[in-house]
């Protein structure tokens, strides 16, 4: 149930683009299925990186190199993404570093690594291969040493000397429970290897890298993108579906509620920076305590969360989820949003103010409520607008002003200059006193479209 | 919904998360368009990624052949004038319109629905024990006129905002129901007057529930489509 992919580093929509010399040495092999390329890859000493292309045809581009400064680009190219053998790329070691094939090339004390293919200072009896990876004079650890990967030094003191790089559990350490790891370690405490975040074999999951752009799901490294107490990883084992990694974690840091994107009155976001004291859920459950585990179970204990503030029965925001939550102190109510806590108002000043609903208003503001500029009412990017100085001709719809030519109820708007907001109201407010009823009663009604549905199916069905 | 009884409601959707739990009810106004509430979102910018709309079943969790269910990516997210705590949600692709989903019709502008007109509200939420919570569940309650229902709220019930009156102590909308509707009879035709918003209690006894007056808002219901 391995993939061969397991082996690689995916870069999404990149290409890594050879230098003249590196040319002639690429292997195109068309028509490939991805998991195929990975696998003649994989297999192919000689092959580092391949480049898959999905357009004009399926090709796998076979490369001898993996990204580097000075030899070989990496750019932009969306109908292709590069994967590189991860023992080339990775910044840390796996075990005892024997498949470690990086560029460091200096012990621990800094003393430079001597040629593999040079006797000079130092005689050994090494031959560089393509089995073992005595390249230049790159760390290695062709025997397996406990020391991990080392060199002969040019120092003539000095034989050899390890270079220290760190096993990846060790390179990045985790805080709190880890959402924010992106480090390397792919396999779990146990020693299983990760399944890649972009299979559903042999386990199906929901987390789908492009599903959760925030969380970084790449390869088959751990991750932690449910706020579970440490990183985890669905396993290549079809016995066991996920297991928890095991990641050092970072010496404590002892500042408690002292950021300054804490909020305890209202909440920005998702709430996760709510520091308040409401407890109790919108409907007025008081919440059960965070180190209580009655009367319902739950993993978030204040000691494995500490930065999310779990203290007493507050309303928090663990998880991710949509707001402040809690468990309540219903058995037949788990958890509950806390929706009554307000959010933070927007700290956009209103600069003007309009008069009814605003039809004349003629100032100068020109940003919406949530401080996005005002698109300009006589050009088309970023939305086409069909209200404008053509269709609108006395609306004086000039430069990026808001206006409201449509006599919009809610008061002057202007098309935004963010792409996925095509339009918004404006940081603008009501002259203070005026109030504008905003309903009048309409006697006869009639409806014609829609709102229609089958009545007797549900009463059959009910009976 | 407290109270309830399963029951049909065409143009009620559930709204599912990136995990597919459903989090939140909206309402079906057009083929592309779902109304709901601001108050299940973190903003107006979420990331909608992951995200759906599901119709088109009665069941909370449908079984992957259920026939009729229809699961839907949403796209964009448009919130409403301020004061609406309304969103428009647009569907990836349109919604097939059959028997089993349906679009609710909007009112006209400024309508106020007639004391005593009983309507009804629908959702996958919470029921307090009261129902089965594997299915939709409606209930039907008389719309209160605003002035009656301030006697209960101090005041505090505004114009932009409608109540209804249940005919029994504990009934009403509850978690999970937000941003469902309430949806109203005219002849044979159903029309979404209120939009469900979280309240301080659910199904408490003796108290209405208040709800966002959607004739206030058809105008910008109807730009955001148009635009």
């Amino acid at each position: 149930h391995r993939s061969h992919l397991n082996d690689f580093q995916r870069s999404e929509g990149r290409e890594l683009v050879p230098n003249e010399w590196h040319k002639d040495r690429m292997q195109l092999l068309p028509g490939l299925t991805l998991e195929e390329c990975a696998k003649r890859c994989s297999q192919n000493l000689e092959c580092r990186a391949f480049n898959y292309e999905t357009r004009p045809s399926v090709t796998c581009k076979q490369l001898p190199w993996v990204r580097d400064e000075n030899t070989a680009d990496v750019k932009r190219n969306v109908n292709c993404d590069l994967y590189e053998k991860k023992d080339y790329v990775r910044r840390c070691i796996v075990g005892d570093g024997k498949t470690y094939r990086g560029k460091v090339s200096q012990t621990q004390s800094g003393l430079t690594c001597q040629q593999w293919w040079s006797k000079f200072p130092h005689d050994h009896r090494w031959t560089p291969s393509a089995e073992n990876g005595l390249e230049l004079n790159y760390c290695r650890n062709p025997d397996g040493d406990a020391i991990g990967p080392w060199c002969y030094t040019t120092e003539p003191e000095r034989r050899f000397e390890t270079c220290n790089i760190p096993r990846c559990e060790d390179e990045v350490c985790i805080t709190c429970n880890g959402e924010d790891y992106r480090g390397q370690v792919d396999h779990t405490e146990t020693g299983l290897e990760c399944q890649r975040w972009d299979q559903q074999y042999p386990h199906q999951h929901i987390y789908q890298p492009e599903k959760y752009p925030d969380k970084s799901l790449d390869d088959n490294y751990c991750r932690n993108p449910d706020a579970s107490p440490v990183p985890w990883c669905y396993t290549t084992d079809p016995k066991v579906e996920r297991q928890n990694c095991k990641i050092r974690k970072c010496e404590k840091v002892p500042l408690k509620n002292s950021r300054s994107s804490y909020t305890t009155h209202c909440f920005r976001g998702r709430g996760e920076d709510y520091r308040g004291k409401i407890n109790e859920t919108t409907s007025g459950v008081p919440c059960q305590r965070w180190d209580a585990q009655s009367p319902h179970q739950h993993p978030f204990v204040p000691q494995t969360y500490e930065c999310k503030g779990l203290e007493e029965n507050y309303c928090r925001n663990p998880d991710g989820s949509e707001a402040p939550w809690c468990f309540t102190s219903l058995s037949e109510m788990r958890t509950a949003l806390c929706l009554q806590i307000k959010r933070c108002p927007d700290d956009i000043e209103a600069e003007d103010c309009y008069h009814e609903n605003g039809k004349n208003y003629h100032g100068m503001v020109r940003k919406t409520r949530k401080g996005i500029i005002c698109q300009k009412w006589n050009v088309n990017t970023p939305h086409k607008t069909k209200i404008n100085p053509t269709t609108y001709p006395g609306a004086n719809l000039t430069e990026n002003y808001c206006r409201n030519p449509d006599a919009d109820l809610h008061g002057p708007w202007c098309y935004t200059t963010d792409p996925k907001t095509e339009f918004d109201y404006c940081a603008i407010k009501q002259c203070a006193g005026e109030f504008v009823s905003i309903i009048t009663p309409i006697k006869k009604v009639e409806f014609n479209e829609c709102g229609k549905r089958e009545e007797r199916m549900s009463h059959s069905r009910l009976r | 919904i407290v109270g309830g009884t399963p029951g049909n409601s065409p143009w009620t959707v559930s709204l599912r998360d990136r995990r597919g739990n459903h989090f939140c009810g909206g309402s079906l106004v057009s083929s592309k368009w779902v109304i709901s509430t601001k108050q299940c979102f973190s903003s107006c910018y979420v990331d909608l990624a992951g995200y759906t709309a599901m119709m088109g079943t009665l069941y909370k969790n449908p079984q992957d052949g259920d026939p009729g269910r229809q699961s839907i990516r949403l796209t964009k997210i448009v919130c409403g004038p301020s004061e609406s705590h309304l969103v428009m949600l647009q569907l990836e692709t349109p919604v097939e319109i059959n028997e089993r989903v349906s679009q609710i019709c909007l009112p006209p502008e400024h309508y106020i629905v007639p004391a005593g007109t009983i309507c009804e509200i629908a959702g996958w939420g919470e029921t307090k024990g009261t129902a089965d919570e594997a299915v939709l569940n409606v209930a039907q309650m008389p719309v209160l006129e605003n002035a009656d229902c301030n006697k209960y709220f101090r005041g505090r019930v505004k114009e932009n905002e409608m109540c209804t009156n249940p005919f029994h102590g504990g009934v009403g909308a509850c978690e999970r129901d937000y941003g469902g509707p309430l949806a109203c009879q005219n002849s044979d035709c159903w029309v979404l007057e209120g939009v469900i918003i979280p309240m301080r209690r659910c199904g408490h006894p003796g108290q209405p529930n208040i709800f966002i007056r959607v004739s206030v808002y058809v105008d910008w219901i109807k730009k955001v489509m148009e635009l």
